[in-house]
């Protein structure tokens, strides 16, 4: 608990500093202030993943709802995710059921299909836990200078988006077999917020590989 | 889920050899 005070006093200080430094509004610090009495150290368990046949890998999980960087990765997502998913909808299948109509338009409407073609798909394991934090700060950075016309998304600045990202990142900490951890690389799978980063980071990787795709008209998603 | 004990081994494997999660000081 001590240590969990200490954090949260930390972060509040540095939401205090953007405020003071006009970052941040006085409502938007009010609704991001971390409330001591509330927050709970995230745990972390396990649950096993039966999908390969002959072999349980375990897929671990670190509970989020209450913990400290709860608020700032809900606005911060609220903020990101429909600017990050507008920006991905070309090179993403949303489902089963797009996938399939998708395909059926590659082959069919554009025949595009070559009888050399492959299918592959690319399983990442280590999809939330990918980079250091310095990385996906400035990923999301290049991504939003790259994307934003005007420079801020609704209120935000890109510069802010990376103060809150950093608060963020920093403080993801937890509990496991009575010993505290702090994350070192990506963030807690079970935040929204965890998942549009991946994104962002995954959209960056992909223009390396898509640009070569295109120029063959493959499919990908 | 097999053995428990085996399943327990396996996770504090998999904190203690991750390279994403650090003991706090």
């Amino acid at each position: 608990q001590t240590e969990l005070n200490q954090m949260v006093e930390f972060m509040n200080l540095l939401l205090e500093s953007l405020k003071n430094h006009e970052f941040l509004n006085v409502d938007l610090y009010n609704g991001l202030l971390v409330d001591a009495s509330k927050a709970k150290l995230p745990c972390l368990y396990f649950l096993p993943d039966v999908s390969e046949e002959n072999e349980i890998s375990l897929v671990p999980y670190i509970t989020s709802k209450h913990s400290a960087t709860w608020r700032i990765s809900k606005y911060l997502n609220e903020l990101l995710r429909p600017f990050v998913d507008k920006n991905r909808s070309t090179t993403t299948f949303r489902d089963e059921p797009d996938f399939m109509y998708q395909l059926y338009d590659h082959i069919f409407t554009k025949h595009e299909l070559q009888p050399t073609t492959l299918f592959c798909a690319i399983k990442i394991t280590n999809y939330y836990t990918l980079d250091t934090y310095k990385n996906i700060i400035d990923i999301v950075g290049y991504f939003l200078e790259d994307n934003l016309a005007p420079n801020k998304l609704e209120q935000a600045t890109i510069q802010n988006i990376k103060n809150l990202l950093h608060i963020f990142l920093y403080n993801n900490v937890f509990y496991y077999k009575d010993q505290i951890y702090t994350l070192t690389k990506g963030s807690p799978n079970t935040m929204p917020l965890s998942d549009t980063l991946s994104n962002i980071y995954v959209f960056v990787w992909q223009k390396q590989i898509l640009k070569q795709l295109q120029l063959n008209n493959e499919f990908f998603g | 889920l097999g053995n428990r004990q085996e399943f327990e081994t396996k996770a504090y494997d998999y904190v203690s050899k991750s390279d994403a999660y650090k003991v706090l000081p």
